[in-house]
């Protein structure tokens, strides 16, 4: 019987030693996941892992983001997890995030989780100011996630102070006025009872929406600098590629949408914009950093082949996702108006 | 930027006129 034991002591060691597999953390806009993956896996097999476990099956919009140095970079599906230059102290923490964006948020998104995390994203971004946000749209955005979290808005429930522990606006709103927290709760309240009617999800959806109309997410900003070496900000979008000054991230100095670009060439740490009209100057920029020259390159070619795809008849596997996805709304919604 | 559903729009306007008698005299 010792011997027994022993040797199965010996054996589950010696299974340690050999251990094939390394911890990650996943953190998504609302848990923590934990996972064991195996030294050989790729990108691809960590990130289908995710999605299946959080049921999410509009994988395009996503990625898994990690930190390095002073910036971030993404997962890329092909390579092996541990051939990305990233620390490897256990558990490797990495981001589960919309990485690319709908161009009508509206029309996109199917499925009910792939809408919650791109709105706890956006509702983040613009409580962090990553993104600017004008004052009465703060208010208004605040009135949505307020309804997405507490449902409908009934008097009898939702009395003066339930929003006193809520983050409810980005701080340089709050700054901008001479207001009580009591102000500005009566302020959302007032625009909270005016939507009423809605379920979270359309709550959720119209927060999207708005944020959207007012431009206020999807773009991702890199400062760069252009061939005569004036400072410059590059907005890479569902849309195409932005050319701002960096005192105004909102109104682009130029725009080549992504169907008047007839070429994007990146040589010799320099990126040249090839516009279809050849008559057209070609506009060169750079970034001083490698790293976000490769997630700049990284972004432009997701974000054209999205914009192709979109203009493309969807996959057979993805029209019978979506309208899998539809029908389970419908479904929803039928329930919801019986009760 | 306006948004497109013009009831979004008006609600906007609304909370503009609303803030503003407490906007900071820097603002």
């Amino acid at each position: 019987m010792a011997s027994v034991l022993a040797s199965k002591m010996g054996l589950n060691s010696l299974r340690r030693k050999q251990a094939k597999t390394f911890s990650v953390t996943v953190v998504t806009m609302d848990a923590d996941l934990e996972f064991s993956c195996e030294l050989k896996w790729k990108g691809k097999d960590l990130f289908e892992l995710v999605c299946r476990t959080l049921g999410l099956r509009e994988t395009w919009f996503f990625g898994l983001r990690y930190d390095v140095k002073d910036t971030v970079a993404w997962l890329k599906m092909d390579k092996k997890v541990l051939d990305h230059d990233m620390p490897k102290e256990e558990p490797i923490v990495f981001h589960f995030l919309a990485k690319f964006y709908p161009e009508n948020v509206e029309d996109e998104l199917v499925q009910d989780i792939t809408q919650h995390l791109f709105f706890l994203q956006v509702k983040t971004s613009i409580l962090e100011e990553e993104i600017y946000c004008p004052p009465e749209a703060s208010v208004l955005l605040a009135s949505y996630a307020i309804h997405a979290k507490y449902g409908d808005y009934d008097p009898n429930v939702h009395k003066p102070g339930f929003l006193s522990q809520e983050e409810l606006l980005p701080k340089r709103v709050i700054n901008l006025y001479q207001m009580t927290a009591e102000m500005w709760e009566e302020r959302i309240t007032v625009c909270y009872a005016e939507h009423r009617g809605r379920t979270r999800d359309e709550a959720e959806m119209e927060y999207l929406k708005i944020a959207q109309d007012l431009e206020m997410y999807g773009v991702n900003y890199f400062s760069i600098r252009n061939k005569k070496g004036t400072s410059l900000l590059l907005g890479v979008d569902a849309l195409g590629l932005h050319i701002y000054d960096p005192s105004n991230k909102l109104t682009p100095k130029i725009s080549f949408p992504w169907n008047e670009i007839r070429n994007i060439s990146y040589s010799d740490k320099e990126f040249a914009i090839k516009p279809l009209d050849k008559r057209a100057d070609v506009f060169k920029f750079n970034s001083s950093k490698l790293r976000v020259n490769k997630l700049i390159l990284q972004l432009c070619i997701g974000n054209h082949d999205l914009f192709m795809r979109r203009r493309r008849v969807d996959s057979l596997e993805v029209q019978q996702m979506k309208m899998q996805a539809r029908e389970e709304k419908a479904r929803k919604q039928m329930e919801r108006r019986r009760l | 930027n306006n948004p497109r559903n013009p009831h979004h729009h008006r609600a906007l306007q609304e909370i503009r006129r609303s803030l503003m008698p407490f906007a900071n005299e820097t603002t």
